[in-house]
């Protein structure tokens, strides 16, 4: 299988609506400068596969949503929080649009969004179902999110082969 | 239990040593026996999952193998063979690798694009992050990231690069 | 001990904003305002060798100021600014900085490297150990750190660019 | 006051003896390839300062000393320890050439010792003395090997932004 593209909605520093194809290249480099958003479309494929938000960069899942203008914790501190308008989106989601077969017409739709009150929803071809029924169409098709053996964050590479003989063993035990 | 742990041990155990040594030789040498070397123990035969599995990996021409003696760019490259050795039990889709060639010499960048290049064309499909054009020249397309000041937003342009191959 | 700690603190304190402002404005603008903000903040003003410190830094035209909000590069940047305001206090006559560029890109290393080349014009020494040209290639002089195989050791050589300078 | 340069001896991946000079560059950059022993010149010179093992990469100060023979730990693992010849030495040592004035002529040599015994010698321009009179003299000069704010080992510079505020109190304490 493969992914063909992700769709982003207000998520983390992508305003509005972007849709990011992959085309038929199965090797996709993601350029640009410090700071751009180049992890934030990591931290976009983790969270559509299901990821917990501890492993994510964010404490919160309502870190997710993108934010435009100041709020508390931003540099000029003010409590102006008005939501629901484009700066201030309420809600967030990723889609992404993977091919069991690679083949263009085959195409599986998986949406999960958040929303403030940080409670995720999670759609397989834009019906609504359970986390676990998520995870179990992943699951078969070796996208094994809780094992993560095909995702390396920035910074973490090293830490795969320094890790201690038990973690090592955990990782097995999860991919087996 | 032991078996499914085992049937994962063994295959990645038989696969680390090959994918290390091609992560290691000399790109343009075909010699049989370049590269380095890099294996995996049980701590505990009998009981493997309750105990811990060891990793080493001796680069080219050195002489250790535990880990604490591996420079930050040799470390790399170990991690990365064990990463796809894990990965070719229970292949997944795809991969997202970020900034993975952070510690990387330009020798190195090239060995770790030119595997990936390699796996692409099997069908095993890559997303990396990079700052190093040496990793970015050898990809079919380029997702260009950047941030779009007056609305406060990222944006990103996919390049499809083999529309400019020579 | 509270004197110490707080002319320590007020005098980095001080230097921060400056610091990090010189580490992120644009190379070729002279523009006043130019550059992000960075401070730092005690947490119990009584006793403040008791409490944290919180570092805050803002990168230009960005809005948050929290660490965990800022990307791998804006991170390291933060950090240098940090580190050489805290060594203004009671500067240490020399710095060694081991491959500090890694998550850097290009501009990025060219801002760290003007930074130390005029730090260095005005007798703070540093040793830079980097893999990124535009790094070392405004250095005055070159360390060549070989590996030479037949004896089984490393080798270097001082290379002093000076000399070769247009 | 700068450092001149450094002498290694049977230190880490250097085999017998090794000179590097800085001339009068105060912004060298030290290059060459993965694996090649730049790091171990950032060991050398945390060192030749008095920094405690913990603090560098190898667990023991015997892994200190330069190690050419197979031996214990290594890819063939036979015990062929014999020591005290070039290719396993028992001891290594690493000398600092730093002046306070900056001036050529003005040169005070800081040697630091190791044996396999992991004893640790201190002598001060070809006087032995003990670690605290080493460490006053750095100290008199600015040189805070407690602190080490003036050293950033590999892969450590961002974790200086983001250590929890205890930390960067302890560290101004150090330095104030
Ligand atoms: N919820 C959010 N709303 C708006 N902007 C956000 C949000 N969360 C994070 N950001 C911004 O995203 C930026 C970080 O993006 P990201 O980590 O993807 O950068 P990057 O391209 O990976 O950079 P680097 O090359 O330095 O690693 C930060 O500047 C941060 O302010
Ligand atoms: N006691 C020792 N005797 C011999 N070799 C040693 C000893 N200790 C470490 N080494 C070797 O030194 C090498 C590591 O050197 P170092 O960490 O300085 O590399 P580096 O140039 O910094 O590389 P990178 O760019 O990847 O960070 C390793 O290959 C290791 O085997
Ligand atoms: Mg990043
Ligand atoms: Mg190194």
């Amino acid at each position: 299988g493969r992914l063909l593209g992700i769709e982003l909605y207000n998520f983390k520093s992508y305003k509005g609506k972007v849709s990011i194809g992959f085309g038929e290249s199965n090797f996709t480099s993601v350029i640009g400068p410090n700071g751009s958003g180049k992890s934030n479309l990591m931290d976009a494929i983790s969270f559509v596969l299901g990821m917990k938000s501890i492993h994510l960069r964010s404490h919160t899942l309502a870190d997710l949503i993108y934010r435009g203008t100041l709020q508390d914790g931003d540099a000029d501190s003010g409590y102006s929080e008005t939501h629901d308008n484009e700066n201030n989106p309420s809600s967030a989601y990723v889609k992404a649009f993977y091919s069991p077969s690679g083949q263009e017409n085959d195409v599986a739709e998986l949406t999960r969004t958040i929303t403030l009150s940080q409670e995720s929803t999670y759609k397989l071809n834009g019906e609504t179902v359970s986390h676990k029924k998520y995870c179990d169409f992943l699951e078969s098709e070796n996208i094994l999110i809780k094992a993560r053996n095909f995702l390396v964050f920035q910074g973490d590479v090293e830490q795969v082969a320094s890790q201690k003989p038990r973690e090592l063993t955990t990782l097995f035990e999860q991919v087996s | 239990r032991k078996d499914a742990f085992e049937s994962a041990f063994d295959h990645v155990s038989n696969a680390i040593d090959d994918v290390y040594r091609e992560l290691t030789r000399d790109p343009h040498s075909t010699a049989e026996l370049a590269g380095g070397n890099a294996s995996l123990t049980l701590e505990d035969e009998d009981e493997p999952y309750l105990a811990g599995i060891r990793y080493h990996a001796t680069p080219p021409t050195k002489r250790f193998k535990d880990m604490e003696f591996l420079s930050g760019g040799e470390k790399t490259i170990a991690a990365l063979a064990l990463l796809f050795a894990i990965n070719s039990f229970q292949p997944s889709p795809f991969f997202v690798l970020d900034e993975v060639d952070a510690a990387l010499d330009i020798l190195n960048v090239e060995r770790i694009a030119t595997y990936i290049r390699q796996r692409a064309l099997s069908n095993l499909q890559f997303i990396v992050i990079s700052l190093k054009n040496t990793m970015f020249e050898k990809s079919q397309a380029l997702v260009g990231v950047f941030r779009q000041q007056r609305d406060n937003t990222s944006r990103a342009l996919t390049l499809n690069l083999e529309n400019y191959e020579d």
